[in-house]
């Protein structure tokens, strides 16, 4: 995928600051 | 049925698992077991019963010194009464957001208020560009200025239905109901089986659900 067609918040959504998930992790 | 409560010593910050289970989307067993999850990440590295920036870090990066814009917007917003730690009450009302059951509407106001750098009550363009450096920062993207300029520029023209140069939270909600994709972080399917994940709580239960 070309970056230019990148949704700048999609991009952002990938972060890993966001992705909660790891706070199950053990 | 569910109606006995002891007055064992808890840690400050601890809330009744009946009244959290009231205002969220868990079960009491669910809040007890988030107790099991929340008393581990709260002892990490000080053990007074409240998670602490650096412990939020640990957490998520594997690292207390990982400094991350959304981490430390996820933390602020998960931290109700602003006063620098997360406590028992807030991590849980917090995460109920991320339940699956929960409407997505509360999940687009939590996702708005997230990005929403300066809490302006709109995502202003360059709010917008601060975010989308500091993903590229933290990962192995990279992109010159003109890239980031256009992607925030397509973004902002699509999100920005009115033209007024910033995004509030009406149209907020009707870019992310056409890109449903936006909020797929703002979803923890692993919140349906906390119980599973954290069975000790049982052992330590004080409230048989009813449900």
């Amino acid at each position: 995928m070309a970056p230019v067609t990148m949704n700048a918040f999609e991009l952002i959504s990938t972060s890993q600051g966001l992705n909660l998930s790891s706070l199950f992790e053990k | 049925m569910g109606c006995y409560h002891s007055k064992k010593a808890k840690s400050p910050g601890y809330e009744d698992p009946s009244i959290l289970s009231a205002e969220t989307p868990f079960t009491v067993n669910e809040v007890e077991a988030l107790h099991e999850l929340f008393k581990k990440l709260s002892s990490s590295i000080i053990d007074d019963g409240f998670i602490h920036k650096e412990e939020f870090q640990l957490a998520l990066f594997r690292n207390r010194n990982k400094r991350n814009l959304f981490a430390d917007r996820v933390f602020d917003l998960f931290d109700l009464k602003r006063n620098g730690v997360i406590e028992f009450g807030e991590f849980v009302r917090s995460l109920g957001v991320f339940h699956p059951n929960t409407p997505t509407e509360d999940k687009i106001t939590f996702a708005f208020k997230l990005y929403d750098l300066r809490q302006t009550g709109y995502i202003e363009r360059e709010e917008l560009k601060d975010m989308v450096v500091a993903l590229l920062q933290e990962s192995d993207l990279v992109l010159s200025d003109e890239v980031i300029e256009i992607i925030v520029h397509k973004t902002f023209s699509e999100a920005d239905a009115k033209g007024d140069g910033r995004i509030d939270q009406e149209e907020w909600k009707e870019f992310v109901l056409k890109n449903p994709s936006l909020i797929k972080n703002m979803t923890l399917p692993y919140l349906k089986d906390i119980t599973v994940a954290f069975p000790s709580f049982v052992l330590n239960s004080e409230v048989e659900d009813s449900e």
